[in-house]
């Protein structure tokens, strides 16, 4: 049978970061990110939800390997951009589901996070595409999670 | 010359909604779309950032057919899920970027960005996968931003 996803990947090498409060006005997210792109860091996920007031939070995620000099390269941004506070966290996993019939199929990302419900793992941050539905979550639940998915979509059958 | 960057696309038919305050634990996320897809609603985007106390935001976009009864199943299940407030916004486009060497290619965001805030854009939103990069914006602005891209990325030289 045609399966909706054709397979779920896991990625522990990426780590967080995240800029709480920066102002919430153009030309912010251009800074960021063209700064990391000056230095040759390669940027993963990119996630901003609904600001707050005059600010938001921006997150990305990188490889781990780059985490020291991107940490000191946003650290020295601070007074520029103006943000609150910086965040990182190295005990992050990104779990995702791939599929190219998941656009015009209502509740596949709801079956996955069903199934990251049902083990239990806490999803900390979600951000999708029309092929792939992607989910932080704590390193330590990748195994739990991988698997959790794997047995909602049948995926190691033959 | 091979463009990094093969089109923009922009959407001004699609509805967000924000789900303020959702309890950040395990078997949330789940309830919000498996509700949805029960009915037939197809969901577009999914964005889910940091959370702050123990709870956290969820942001969805639907085709603006779906509105009325997206609203209406949301606002029901407030006492199920517990959430702080529903928002919704009809005055939302999506403009993303799309190309095949973005993964690869550190800056392809930041210039997108750029674009934006030269545009005097405000980004709301933003969400990305290894070939595509959205920015959820003001739907009047939406014109601007896709011209704005447009020239970044110098997209209608033939
Ligand atoms: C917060 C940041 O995304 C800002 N709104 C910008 O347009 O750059
Ligand atoms: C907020 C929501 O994503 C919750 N953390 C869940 O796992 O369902």
């Amino acid at each position: 049978k045609v399966n909706v996803v054709s397979g779920v990947t896991c990625n522990k090498d990426e780590v967080k970061f995240t800029l709480l409060g920066v102002p919430d006005k153009p030309g912010i997210a251009s800074k960021v990110f063209s700064e990391l792109a000056e230095v040759g860091i390669n940027v993963d996920m990119i996630i901003q939800n609904i600001h707050y007031n005059d600010v938001n939070d921006i997150t990305f995620t990188i490889d781990h390997e780059d985490f020291e000099q991107a940490h000191s390269i946003l650290e020295e941004l601070k007074d520029k951009l103006n943000y609150r506070e910086l965040i990182s966290d190295v005990n992050v996993a990104k779990v995702s589901i791939v599929g190219a019939g998941m656009s015009t199929n209502p509740g596949v990302a709801a079956r996955m996070f069903e199934a990251l419900g049902r083990g239990e793992v806490n999803i900390e941050m979600i951000s999708t595409s029309e092929i792939k539905v992607s989910c932080l979550i704590e390193e330590n639940e990748a195994d739990q999670a991988v698997e959790a998915i794997h047995n909602e979509f049948e995926l190691d059958e033959e």
